[in-house]
């Protein structure tokens, strides 16, 4: 049954596919391809989506300098030293992506690690 | 997270996701929305990884992410990965990897390596269970065949369990949020509880994308931090994303 209090739950819903109801949409699809140099591989994506991601991150930033504007330069400073002993190709394609959008390399990594930091 | 693997009367295996993040990175007071979340959104990328012209796996990425939280090898298997929260976490694996202790690997570079080298269900199933990894993580699993479908509960270090569906016990799905299946999730973020209502009341004769999906857009199941629900049905290699939006009153998480 519904419950209109914290947390809010409803009944189940049926004939939402692929209704737009709660959906604003579908994503478009890129083509990765793996033939291609590690570094280059993501440009096509990035030609498109690189202004979100730039977005995204310095939202984050801005978020990170509430705290203390210290950690930012500190993203700066030491998560590039990190990138050169990742495992390939991923090292490649971090500093691909950060070539192709303009974006510090470091700053790239951050929103990589996000999911593995986040567990605590 | 909430990842659904289900398989049909007729022993067809659907799998399916909603992505959740951004919990605690900003509240949009205007929108009532987090604001990760909402940057995130238009980052929401399918993507095809081909060789030699032909699709290897697919996947749903957020475009700058280069590892994998949802994927799919047509024909073989499909994955998911849950966040875990543990005080044993992350940023501890992180830390002694910084610091030189390099054999864990990277929890969504693991998926995309499975989805790379592993050539059947159970290949995936002992490279996501064995492998040291940075972060506890859930890893959701489903294959091609009639019950194939499991979590994986993992530390850091080893496999803490499996679960894994037995449809012919009545056990026709599994179903994983962020909290180990063995013990209750808590009160102020229970997912799991309507998610296996709802998905008990299709029942395995109508489970299929629509009836998954609509399970997958019930509140709280959908929620302010979801970003995309994903349909995978790996022997017809179909990948369905939708970005989702969920409509006041929306419960936070």
């Amino acid at each position: 049954t519904c419950q209109d209090v914290p947390p809010y739950t409803e009944d189940c819903q049926h004939g939402m596919y692929p209704s737009k109801a709660r959906s604003t949409g579908v994503p478009p699809t890129f083509k990765i391809n793996l033939d291609l140099d590690p570094q280059i591989r993501w440009n096509e994506v990035m030609k498109h989506k690189g202004a979100n991601v730039k977005a995204m991150i310095d939202q984050v930033k801005k978020l990170i300098s509430d705290v203390s504007p210290q950690l930012v330069d500190l993203v700066n400073k030491y998560l590039p030293e990190i990138i050169e002993k990742l495992p390939a190709p991923y090292d490649a394609e971090i500093l691909g992506i950060s070539k192709a959008t303009g974006i510090e390399d470091g700053e790239i990594l951050l929103f990589n690690i996000f999911y593995e930091v986040f567990t605590m | 997270c909430t990842s659904i693997v289900a398989q049909d009367v007729g022993g067809t295996l659907y799998h399916a996701r909603n992505l959740d993040f951004g919990l605690f990175m900003g509240w949009d007071t205007k929108n009532h929305t987090w604001l990760i979340a909402e940057y995130l959104h238009p980052l929401v990328v399918n993507l095809d990884f081909t060789r030699n012209g032909t699709t290897v796996y697919k996947t749903v990425n957020f475009a700058g992410y280069i590892g994998v939280l949802t994927g799919m090898k047509p024909g073989v298997f499909s994955l998911t990965l849950n966040e875990r929260f543990n005080v044993n976490g992350g940023y501890i694996g992180l830390i002694e990897w910084i610091l030189g202790y390099r054999k864990a690997h990277w929890t969504s570079f693991l998926t995309r390596d499975a989805l790379e080298k592993s050539n059947s269900y159970e290949e995936a199933v002992d490279m996501l269970s064995n492998t040291e990894i940075l972060a506890p993580v859930y890893y959701i699993v489903g294959g091609s065949k009639p019950g194939q479908g499991a979590i994986i509960t993992r530390d850091r270090q080893s496999l803490t369990n499996m679960y894994s569906m037995a449809p012919d016990k009545g056990m026709w799905y599994v179903l994983e949020t962020n909290y180990d299946n063995w013990t209750d999730p808590p009160f102020f973020d229970d997912r799991r509880t309507p998610g296996k209502k709802c998905l008990s009341g299709v029942g395995n004769k109508k489970v299929d994308f629509q009836t998954i999906y609509d399970v997958l857009s019930t509140k709280p199941v959908l929620n302010q931090l979801t970003t995309y629900t994903a349909l995978m049905q790996v022997n017809k290699g179909t990948l369905e994303t939708y970005i989702r939006h969920c409509p006041h009153p929306c419960w936070a998480w």
